[in-house]
């Protein structure tokens, strides 16, 4: 279960405050995954105190609100990334990032299935540059892709590119980088213009342990 | 269970992606407190209660699982019929979840709201509520009620800190962050706690 309460002494009227905390999920909260589960109890709470003496502000889009509404998608997103750093028995943290899609939804379909794929995840664990399982992952998101022109890059190196393994693939220095705790992987499907970023950690054995361990 | 077993991950180490609790300073019209109810049987804070100045506001997205729960279930339907104007309280628990336990559940939720209500001088429309831990154990809402006189004062400005730990279950480290903004001229602060490891993809709404 995630739980996150937010509390500012701004002044703010509750449905612009519903307005920001309704549109901040989508990029934050919504956009990690430890283990694939939703839970029961998740819950993500905003509080305006109006203490801090400046004006109230009623509209979302009000342009003096332009700052705060940086400010706290910043907290929320620093809040949610949180989370998947103590994913249990993560050791890697590890951003996905999907463009070429048909559509920012659809992007965001592709790259939840590639973090939430528990190949795709132990091969992170293993700090193996396994891109045959991310283009797994993508095939099985049954959104619309180009297979010919589906492409994966990690960090700085391109595993696969137009279709097939790239032709600047170099094992030695792929794998140097996925010894890195924190890992970037981009994919590109080869559709469109739509993108999406989401979190996610490794999956190791510690995971097992804990979930086994828990109610015993 | 009465209680939650003991969370095995309170032996384990801190993540190694863990990163430090940021420096939280007071954000005016919020005080927290944290108690022992008792969810968990060894020492450890287990309940959160923040008190709101009136003229707070509220917002929230929760979860769309198909189940749910019986605090997310209170805080939706409060928010419906207050529209979020005004919110005076928030207790939150960790080691009971009190998820799937239906009506009996939900008049937990109530009496623990009521009786924050008393307490705080507020209707029991004005408490939102929050559990985490397991799923299909009712809560004990004597367990919450018993302490809140307690934990009423010890009501402090400055109590992120072990706000954070008190509803962690899992978690091997208290999650924090914090930011200023500018509105109009004027300075405003943002700070914020979250909790969660583990059953983590989260989809609100």
């Amino acid at each position: 279960t995630m739980l996150a309460f937010v509390v500012t002494d701004a002044a703010i009227a509750a449905p612009a405050l519903q307005t920001l905390v309704s549109l901040y999920v989508r990029t934050t909260f919504n956009a990690v995954t430890v283990d694939g589960d939703r839970s029961t109890n998740d819950s993500l709470m905003l509080f305006a105190t109006g203490q801090s003496g400046a004006p109230k502000i009623s509209r979302a889009g009000d342009k003096r609100l332009a700052d705060f509404r940086d400010k706290l998608e910043g907290v929320l997103l620093d809040l949610a990334l949180q989370l998947v750093r103590d994913g249990e028995g993560a050791t890697k943290f590890v951003k996905i990032t999907v463009a070429g899609a048909e559509s920012p939804a659809s992007a965001r379909k592709i790259a939840r299935t590639i973090a939430e794929s528990p190949l795709v995840k132990t091969a992170f664990a293993g700090e193996d540059a396994n891109w045959g399982r991310i283009v797994m992952a993508v095939g099985r998101a049954d959104e619309p892709i180009n297979r010919d022109q589906l492409s994966v890059r990690f960090g700085d190196h391109w595993a696969a590119q137009d279709g097939l393994i790239s032709p600047t693939y170099d094992e030695e220095k792929m794998s140097a980088y996925m010894k890195r705790q924190e890992l970037e992987v981009f994919v590109d499907v080869g559709v469109g213009r739509g993108s999406a970023t989401v979190w996610t950690c490794d999956l190791t054995k510690q995971y097992v342990a804990i979930n086994g361990d828990y109610r015993s | 269970p009465a209680a939650a077993a003991a969370p095995a991950k309170g032996a384990l180490p801190v993540s190694p992606l863990a990163v430090p609790f940021p420096k939280m300073p007071p954000i005016a019209g919020v005080r927290m407190a944290t108690g022992r109810a008792g969810f968990y049987k060894h020492e450890r804070d287990d309940l959160l209660v923040m008190a709101f100045d009136p003229g707070t506001t509220v917002a929230g997205v929760f979860t769309r699982h198909g189940v749910g729960s019986a605090p997310v279930d209170w805080c939706q339907k409060q928010l419906a019929v207050t529209k979020g104007t005004e919110v005076r309280a928030l207790v939150v628990n960790a080691g009971c979840a009190n998820s799937f336990t239906g009506k009996p559940g939900a008049d937990a939720v109530r009496r623990v709201a009521s009786a924050v209500g008393k307490r705080f001088d507020c209707r029991q429309r004005d408490v939102m509520v929050a559990s985490t831990g397991v799923i299909g154990v009712l809560l004990d809402d004597a367990k919450i009620i018993q302490r809140l006189p307690d934990v009423e004062q010890k009501l402090t400005e400055d109590g992120w800190t072990g706000a954070a730990r008190a509803i962690m279950t899992t978690d091997t480290f208290p999650k924090g962050a914090y930011a200023e903004a500018t509105i109009d001229g004027t300075k405003v602060r943002i700070a914020g706690i979250c909790k969660g490891s583990g059953m983590i993809a989260p989809d609100m709404a």
